[in-house]
């Protein structure tokens, strides 16, 4: 899975 | 991105406008509390700030951010001008300096990273857990509540009870775990277990929210 940079939830 | 963050984000979105419309078709804001908003404009203003740097990363987190944030500051706006007549400060007094306090604290203590972004980022999550605790407390000094009240609290308390099947999700398929956000989460979605309560045994059978 692509890791995303940050926070990525709300 | 799952059905359970979705739906929560939706809850979360869906909560705001009941809350507009609170105001809309009452024209008071009575039995809101202006010290909770103002927490949640804080908790947005800190969390949000990636977003002069991430605007294009996702459109969606960015778009929600800034109706977070704005919609909050609007609502904020209300309650200080058009409402202002319905604001009492005698029954809103909840000490939320001891609220930003504590977040501060353990935000303090348990960074993921020492960086400024990363400490205003945990400040964040910890206030939220805890933001709405002076509009409980109100709640409870007055013993009652609109019922278009009691829906903006449900879909608001729904939001992060609903990331919590997203996190135990992420977890498992993803390996993806967020320590600080999900123990907060937990405790945000516990302090509204009397509000869901009384929800559930009064205003979803169609009678109105008493406290006993």
């Amino acid at each position: 899975a692509k890791k995303a940079a940050g926070h990525d939830e709300l | 991105m799952n059905l359970f963050r979705i739906l929560g984000d939706l809850s979360h979105l869906v909560s705001i406008f009941i809350l507009l419309q609170k105001m809309r078709s009452t024209r008071s804001c009575a039995g809101i509390s202006l010290r909770t908003q103002i927490l949640y404009l804080m908790v947005y203003c800190t969390r949000y700030l990636d977003i002069f740097w991430t605007f294009n990363a996702s459109l969606y987190n960015s778009s929600m951010k800034l109706v977070f944030i704005l919609s909050t500051a609007y609502t904020i706006y209300l309650m200080r001008t058009v409402y202002k007549t319905a604001l009492d400060p005698q029954i809103d007094t909840f000490a939320t300096y001891y609220l930003v306090g504590g977040a501060g604290l353990l935000a303090v203590l348990f960074p993921y990273k020492y960086t400024v972004y990363e400490v205003l980022w945990s400040f964040s999550i910890w206030l939220e857990s805890v933001a709405i605790l002076p509009q409980l407390f109100m709640l409870q000094r007055t013993g009652e509540a609109e019922t278009i009240t009691t829906h903006y609290l449900f879909a608001l308390g729904a939001y992060r009870a609903l990331y919590i099947p997203n996190w135990l999700y992420r977890w498992f398929l993803e390996g993806h775990f967020d320590p600080i956000a999900t123990v907060a989460g937990i405790i945000q979605t516990l302090l509204y277990s009397d509000f869901f309560y009384i929800y559930y045994t009064k205003v979803l059978k169609g009678k109105k929210f008493e406290l006993p």
